[in-house]
């Protein structure tokens, strides 16, 4: 453990916590994306299947078990209690093409030909990017609440500190992820034009707006 | 270099 990969760990606790506090707060669970949260708990169901048959830390053990039980707990909110503030019409990314080609590339690309590693790769393909229909909504809608770009600030920060912990590692233990890596890659790449718009519009104050 | 199955990560 480094400590990029720690405070990656921390920023991705913390946007789950900024999540479930805008729900909270504003009582809705409008501009965000269902098909989203539902894409980060098969991604979590799918990775921490091993749970049950690895042990690689108390602290690892603790994390999965939070990462899933906090998603899931997330889509509980939007299809139970906040069901009426969930707006379907404009979350209208297509998840097949998502999930489609990542299930091909965890056929192709594996550490070893086995159930749980197959969907621990389709898992790492699907989490890079889980977050486009949110930043479709986003787009689409042209606007943010402050809170929920905070959310994915924090979601993105996460992403990118795994990017110097890979290069930490590849240094000081001479390993490297192939998969997580292009993976992560691509996933942090995605977020660019969000943080963009997030650094120069609202850590200045101002409203999260793209231009029209 | 460590190709072997590594998934201490998150």
């Amino acid at each position: 453990m480094n400590l990029f990969r720690f405070f990656g760990d921390m920023s991705h606790l913390a946007s789950i916590l900024i999540l479930l506090y805008k729900i909270h707060a504003t009582r809705s669970v409008r501009g965000l994306s269902f098909k989203t949260q539902a894409l980060y708990v098969t991604v979590f169901v799918a990775r921490y299947l091993d749970v049950f048959t690895e042990f690689v830390s108390v602290y690892n053990t603790l994390m999965k078990i939070f990462f899933i039980s906090s998603s899931c707990f997330v889509l509980y909110l939007m299809k139970g209690r906040y069901r009426p503030t969930n707006d379907p019409s404009i979350d209208t990314f297509r998840v097949e093409y998502l999930l489609g080609p990542c299930a091909l590339l965890a056929l192709i690309f594996h550490y070893r030909w086995s159930f749980l590693e197959v969907l621990w790769s389709f898992s790492i393909f699907l989490e890079s990017v889980a977050i486009l229909p949110q930043l479709f909504m986003l787009q689409r809608t042209g606007e943010a609440e402050t809170i929920t770009t905070h959310y994915l600030a924090a979601l993105g920060a996460y992403r990118a500190l795994y990017i110097p912990n890979w290069i930490y590692r590849y240094w000081s233990e001479d390993v490297i992820d192939p998969i997580a890596v292009t993976a992560g890659i691509v996933q942090t790449a995605l977020y660019l034009d969000f943080f963009y718009v997030y650094f120069t519009k609202v850590l200045q104050g101002q409203k999260f707006e793209l231009p029209a | 270099l460590g190709w072997d199955v590594w998934h201490d990560e998150l």
